[in-house]
């Protein structure tokens, strides 16, 4: 079990590192091996946004956590990928640039895991394959509105 | 292993029989405030053998139940079926193609299955096993949870095998 | 103390209610008060989006927390306009026909309230009289980017 | 009563001296994530006599205090100077202009200022009483907060008196 959590770890602290300087285009990121008072092992997620000091994640902002979840998140799934992956407005607290620095990551992931992403964001919206439109009814009833193929041009 | 088709029945707001059918590579969903989205979310993880009805913003089973409008009854079950495409031979099961259906009832009871079959939902989280449960759906607003934990509860998203 | 509560809670009731249906285009919603075991009383908040029963706020959507919030906030201000409010991103979990029309009530608050909001959102960007636009240099300072006064178009 | 100017110095993001001008109606700040824009409602709350940093997303005094970077040395103080129009006579105060300012130093000391002559907390929070605390600043991710509260604890947002 240790040796086998050794290993993804390392291999994902790695990724991390990696994947966060492209979400940021720049910055440090590390992942730290932490043993708490009972001697159990914990992981210590260190952030370094461009330009700034290495400083504790609550200094970071609303979006700066965003993507540095992001950057943990599809570290992982470079390592270990899951075969789908559904995400619901992870991108809700990003501006224009990370939305797009994120998609771009997104479509690099994808020959190995299929993503459903909810999103409001239309940088996003673009970088899909395939698109469902929801909508509520007078009646309470959600529906499926339409579904453009990959091969029709967005309305 | 993919995703292939995700069918909809009296789940939440999704009264009527609907069906998503799913290719590789990114599919977005969109729409206005309230029209659906996360409830598809939910119930992906519900159809995956969720047992927490406080992450799936409801209490009970009934919750999930479509609970009618002004305009509709409600309705006596939620049933939600998800097919994934096992050619890989990843999941542990002789099937080129598998389909697990959860149901509920307003009496509270779940029932399971795996193309048809009526299972006990030991059998469902054996095959989603190998999905990687702590990173398969990411809800919304919890996308920088892992950054709230404390550093002994992040083991588990390391530890899933390959 | 008492006389005082009774005759501000029916007012931002009322205006809760008219509120809540601007926001939502439709749809009602209702503060009730209640006593808990001890006597106090506390505020009951229902919510019904157009087309929908009355349910419980744990099943309101993203969106719809956050409209409802919003109501609730504006009919605060109607009854007892504060000097100025300074809002972050309310706007984030909203789609962009609930931005236009919470610009729009924020516009018509703005004569007896003065506004500062951070925002992402175009639509609402699109209401504000003065804009600031603020930059983080290599060096971790913030700075104010450039100032757009009343009369100037946006760049 | 209305804002009309803030001013910053070394508080958090904001190492070199900074002024806001606020017209009457809408102001809207926008900039690229970690700009520093929830630094400035942060800056404001703060300089109204907030006590909690834990809504400062800090721990102490000192994590207000720009903490330097790679390219600058970190500063020794915070000042965040507010002012208000006072023209309508609606601040217990006989100025038609009042100016709030607090500073802070690495020794955790706290200092207080209304027009430039020093004066206590409680001061200014008797001057900012009438502003209406619980919802002059929402933060950000904050504004559905008061519908997680309990029913009791939303009492405070209707007993501000006019
Ligand atoms: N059991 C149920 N029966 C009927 N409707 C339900 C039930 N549970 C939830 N709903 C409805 O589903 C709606 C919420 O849907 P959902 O959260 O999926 O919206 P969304 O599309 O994600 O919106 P947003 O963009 O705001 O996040 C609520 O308005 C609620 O009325
Ligand atoms: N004491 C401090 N000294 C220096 N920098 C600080 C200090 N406290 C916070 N910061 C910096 O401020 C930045 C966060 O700023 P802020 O939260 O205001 O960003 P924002 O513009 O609101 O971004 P978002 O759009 O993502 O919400 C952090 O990256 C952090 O480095
Ligand atoms: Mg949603
Ligand atoms: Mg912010």
């Amino acid at each position: 079990m240790a040796e086998e959590f050794n290993r993804t770890f390392g291999e994902v602290a790695a990724a991390f590192e990696a994947t966060f300087t492209t979400l940021f285009g720049g910055g440090k990121a590390k992942l730290l091996q932490v043993q708490d008072d009972d001697g159990a092992t914990g992981v210590d997620i260190l952030a370094q946004p461009p330009g700034k000091r290495l400083q504790s994640l609550a200094l970071l902002s609303g979006g700066e956590r965003a993507l540095t979840a992001v950057a943990l998140l599809f570290a992982i799934l470079k390592v270990n990928p899951s075969p789908f992956c559904i995400l619901d407005e992870v991108d809700a607290a990003l501006d224009e640039a990370n939305v797009v620095r994120v998609r771009d990551e997104l479509k690099a992931l994808a020959d190995r895991t299929q993503f459903v992403v909810v999103t409001h964001n239309r940088a996003t919206i673009e970088g899909a394959d395939t698109l469902y439109g929801i909508t509520m009814g007078d009646d309470g009833v959600s529906r499926v509105l339409s579904l453009r193929l990959p091969a029709e041009a967005p309305a | 292993t993919r995703l292939k088709r995700l069918e909809l029945h009296g789940f939440k707001s999704f009264a009527t029989p609907t069906t998503f059918v799913f290719d590789p590579g990114i599919t977005a969903i969109i729409g206005p405030n309230g029209s659906g989205k996360s409830n598809i979310a939910e119930a992906v993880r519900w159809a995956l053998g969720e047992q927490s009805y406080a992450s799936l913003r409801g209490r009970r089973t009934e919750d999930v139940i479509f609970a009618g409008s002004a305009a509709r009854a409600p309705l006596g079950m939620a049933e939600v079926s998800l097919t994934l495409d096992n050619e890989s031979g990843d999941l542990p099961l002789p099937f080129s193609e598998i389909t697990i259906t959860r149901r509920a009832y307003r009496s509270g009871e779940n029932q399971y299955f795996i193309n048809g079959a009526r299972v006990r939902l030991k059998d469902v989280l054996q095959v989603t096993a190998s999905l990687g449960q702590a990173y398969t759906v990411i809800g919304q607003g919890l996308v920088d949870a892992v950054l709230s934990q404390r550093p002994e509860e992040r083991r588990g998203l390391f530890e899933h095998a390959a």
